[in-house]
């Protein structure tokens, strides 16, 4: 579907203003499940420290996996975001964004569901 | 709203907290990390049956805040400006670090211009608070705990689910007002 014109000026905005490690997700948009793409890995890391991708996974390669778009819609699950399993504009704004440096761990292992409360 | 594993909590209704004299920022005046802290800290004392003293004795305080910068031997580095801008540890650890290398500003300091990297203190400080009191992150995005904030932004009000998940670990202040809340969309859905 469309992207509405006052989200996508949110996105990029706040693309702009990230860090420069995780600045590197904006290239990352719309990359399809089973891509091979340089920075895949480093969207792995990000979603391991952040309790998405299992603390002993080794697999952290640039491949576009199975595993990663079920991470990716645990992340959309747990930040209100519409749930894709795409690395669509709104999630990698997001991924984007300064955060609190704690782990979501914690949604994950109460299975956060949005609706039900 | 959500809680940390095993739902920790602290068992006492009034708690200290004291600012590390070494881990302190050299470019804001420490009078207003202060008041900053204890609007933040008044937040949630306005809900819940604890209050918060602060204390010179950093060793003896019950939540210990600092600033601090890179690899700091907790084992969660921070990472340079934005990235990752603070983290605080769940009952009864006490700690609340916030990364030295962000340029952080109180009073709306960024209404007037300035960095574009700027973050709110009081903002950071008010959900960190909640992770010090045993609250997780939240999945709605005007909530205080919500773990994403963009930068030059303040978000200071605890909304209907803040309150919520911190009642049911606490219970009520007395004198609570819920019609003083920030309710969003989602939480008038859900009741």
């Amino acid at each position: 579907r469309n992207i509405p014109e006052a989200s996508t000026a949110k996105a990029t905005q706040t693309i702009d203003v990230s860090n420069a490690t995780w600045h590197n997700f904006a290239r990352l948009v719309d990359v399809q499940v089973g891509s091979h793409v340089s920075g895949v890995s480093e969207l792995k890391r990000y979603l391991q420290r952040f309790g998405y991708v299992k603390d002993d996974a080794t697999d952290l390669s640039d491949v576009f996996d199975g595993h990663l778009e079920y991470a990716i819609s645990l992340y959309q699950q747990n930040l209100g975001l519409p749930i894709t399993g795409r690395l669509d504009t709104s999630t990698v704004a997001l991924m984007s964004s300064p955060r609190c440096g704690v782990s979501d761990a914690h949604m994950i292992n109460a299975g956060v569901h949005t609706t039900a409360r | 709203y959500t809680y940390f594993g095993g739902k920790p909590k602290w068992y006492r209704d009034k708690l200290t907290y004291a600012f590390s004299e070494t881990h302190k920022l050299d470019y804001m005046n420490s009078d207003d990390v202060r008041k900053a802290f204890r609007r933040s800290f008044g937040r949630w004392a306005g809900v819940i049956p604890v209050s918060f003293e602060e204390i010179d004795d950093y060793a003896k305080a019950d939540l210990k805040i600092g600033f601090f910068a890179g690899d700091h031997g907790d084992g969660q580095p921070f990472d340079g400006v934005l990235g990752t801008l603070a983290h605080a540890f769940a009952p009864e650890n006490g700690r609340l670090h916030l990364d030295a290398a962000e340029t952080w500003v109180v009073d709306d300091d960024f209404k007037g211009g300035g960095s574009t990297v700027a973050v709110d203190l009081e903002s950071v400080a008010t959900h960190e608070i909640g992770h010090l009191l045993g609250l997780g992150h939240s999945s709605q995005e005007s909530a205080v705990m919500y773990p994403s904030v963009r930068p030059r932004t303040k978000k200071v009000d605890l909304t209907v689910d803040d309150v919520a998940g911190i009642l049911k670990l606490y219970g009520a202040n007395p004198r609570l007002r819920l019609d003083s809340l920030t309710q969003s969309e989602d939480s008038l859905q859900n009741g």
